[in-house]
């Protein structure tokens, strides 16, 4: 079967024929391509174990195991193809789905992921990431940014201010993502933008992920008095991720001027139209 | 009369971490959000006055808060309405905008009353069609384009009757 893409000026994104999740994105003007991965996975949430009784909760992230479970080894897909935007819809289960948009005259991917309400009928708690695995050779790097300003260079196992004994390998490598996170070899950069602040990590050479939506079942004892379970049947949240594909060098001012305009996104407000002058005469 | 006040107080209580990080109760984070809604109520008036002033003239405007579930009741009924789009940024930007409407064609047209290229775009994950086209507008500013829904002809059992010829 022909494979599953979209495409605009500049950039082109292909699907996997056999799962529907991305594989590839190409930017066409200056011949790059980047094997890229994306499907969502999700963390059991820790109760407390022999090593600490530390419940995953609302102040604290705890996973039980290192290894996310899949949200599901593939999705459903739907392409929309139009004049002005190519899309594909993925549905990876009935709790969590996603579109890949991409506008004609945009550099970048849009990513527009629907999560929840997350089910815990098997009494598990459950953290979900939306993950980016590419063979970019980071050398155990990452770069997450400050309240979208100053951006830090992030050491898997380290900190730079002392000598770190970890014994979180996952929630331990956990940063704040206010705007932006990215990952590079030195020569290409992937940059995933965020529309809110999520947290964020690179767990493995060449991997991204950030969390977009969780509901536990047991309070982390730090004071709230009660579990992150949302009320009734929980909750479903929609956000977006704007993937840049670049090279190291330009990619600062693709993601700055990017995240400025998604900051500062311009507002829509409707009316009937052909209301009374408002100045007299 | 709009007025800000209230939204400015809930932007201030909602800097206590527990509003800033989540690590509040449910029906204090609950409470949180009633407070911003509260607050928007009286901002969005005090919009509808700037706008109008800016713009010359009166209208009734209306915030489509669900435009990320393509819910809004006034795209989705009306077969003619403008579209104000502000900038806050300090440069141009070009933007494509994405409103449910009900099914049909449309003509779009920009502030200099030219028709711009639209289209309406069934989606799988959504009952509503929606309707895109781009816009662009100025750094610090707004554009208004107008929206009308174009008749659209079905193809009758019988085709209609021919207009009576008018020989001039």
């Amino acid at each position: 079967p022909s494979v599953l893409s979209i495409k605009n000026e500049y950039l082109q994104a292909t699907f996997h024929p056999d799962t529907g999740f991305l594989r590839t994105i190409e930017v066409l003007d200056r011949k790059l391509v980047l094997p890229v991965s994306q499907a969502f996975f999700w963390y059991n949430a820790s109760t407390g174990d022999k090593q600490s009784d530390q419940a995953s909760g609302a102040y604290i992230f705890r996973p039980s195991r290192e290894k996310p479970f899949p949200v599901s080894h593939w999705a459903q897909t739907h392409l929309v193809k139009t004049a002005l935007v190519q899309e594909v819809h993925q549905k990876f289960s009935a709790w969590c789905s996603q579109v890949v948009r991409l506008y004609p005259g945009q550099r970048h991917l849009e990513l527009e992921w629907t999560v929840g309400p997350i089910p815990v009928g098997d009494k598990w708690g459950k953290e979900i990431i939306s993950r980016f695995d590419t063979p970019l050779k980071t050398l155990g790097s990452f770069y997450t940014d400050s309240n979208g300003r100053e951006v830090l260079k992030r050491r898997r196992d380290y900190r730079p201010s002392w000598e770190l004994n970890q014994t979180e390998p996952v929630a331990g490598n956990y940063y704040p993502v206010n705007s932006r996170i990215y990952i590079t070899d030195g020569k290409t950069q992937l940059t995933v933008l965020t529309d809110r602040s999520q947290g964020g990590s690179s767990l493995r050479d060449g991997s991204l992920e950030l969390m977009v939506h969780r509901r536990l079942l047991k309070d982390d004892a730090r004071g709230v008095g009660e579990p992150l379970l949302e009320s009734k049947s929980g909750v479903w949240v929609r956000g977006r991720h704007l993937v840049l594909l670049d090279t190291a060098c330009d990619a600062a001012a693709g993601h700055r001027l990017l995240a400025e305009k998604e900051l500062l996104a311009p507002q829509v407000v409707l009316a009937p139209g052909g209301g009374p002058s408002y100045h007299f005469g | 009369y709009g007025d800000s006040a209230h939204l400015n107080e809930a932007m201030a209580v909602l800097q206590h971490h527990d509003a800033v990080s989540g690590t509040s109760k449910q029906h204090v984070a609950d409470d949180y959000a009633r407070q911003l809604a509260a607050g928007w109520g009286p901002c969005e008036v005090l919009l509808s006055n700037a706008l109008a002033k800016l713009s010359g003239s009166k209208e009734s405007f209306s915030f489509c808060h669900f435009l990320n579930i393509s819910v809004c009741p006034l795209s989705q009924t009306s077969a003619h309405f403008q579209v104000t789009i502000y900038n806050p940024l300090g440069r141009k930007v070009d933007w494509m905008v994405r409103l449910p409407v009900s099914e049909g064609l449309f003509l779009v047209k920009d502030p200099s009353n030219k028709t711009v290229l639209s289209k309406v775009v069934e989606l799988p994950s959504s009952d509503n069609p929606e309707l895109l086209f781009p816009a662009s507008v100025p750094a610090l500013g707004f554009s208004i384009y107008s929206v009308t829904q174009v008749p659209v002809w079905r193809p009758q059992a019988r085709p209609p009757k021919p207009w009576p010829q008018k020989f001039g």
